[in-house]
């Protein structure tokens, strides 16, 4: 997917987007 | 910094002098973990780099269902070694501020 969702959790925001393949590529 | 799987970079550039910094973390080998890991992605954070702990950015993401009770040291060791090349490297930097 390619949506970014926000998760709060005691006071702290946490942004989640998806992994784009070039990252996951990286040596 | 050793392999723990996860990585964490810098999500803005460090000016040196803001005591809160974001980063962003994700999981590069899935198979490092000990917990069952769903693929979240990229998981953007602010750290405070003089008043909080890793660890407890740690505890928060295990709360937060990102990861599971099993990696929380993995998790705090992975951001804690991050936190201190950023630290160090402000050292370097600027030895006065810090």
């Amino acid at each position: 997917g390619t949506t970014t969702q926000v998760v709060h959790s005691a006071g702290r925001r946490f942004i989640v987007s998806p992994v784009p393949e070039a990252r996951l590529k990286e040596p | 910094a050793e392999d723990t799987g996860l990585r964490v970079e810098l999500a803005e550039e460090d000016d040196g002098k803001k005591s809160s910094i974001a980063l962003r973390l994700w999981v590069e080998d899935p198979k490092k973990l000990k917990g069952k890991y769903k693929d979240n992605g990229v998981i953007e954070f602010s750290l405070d780099l003089i008043n909080e702990n890793p660890e407890d950015v740690a505890q928060e993401m295990i709360d937060s269902g990102f990861f599971h009770e099993s990696d929380a040291k993995l998790l705090g060791k992975s951001i804690r070694d991050r936190v201190s090349l950023i630290k160090w490297k402000r050292e370097k930097q600027c030895p006065v501020l810090v």
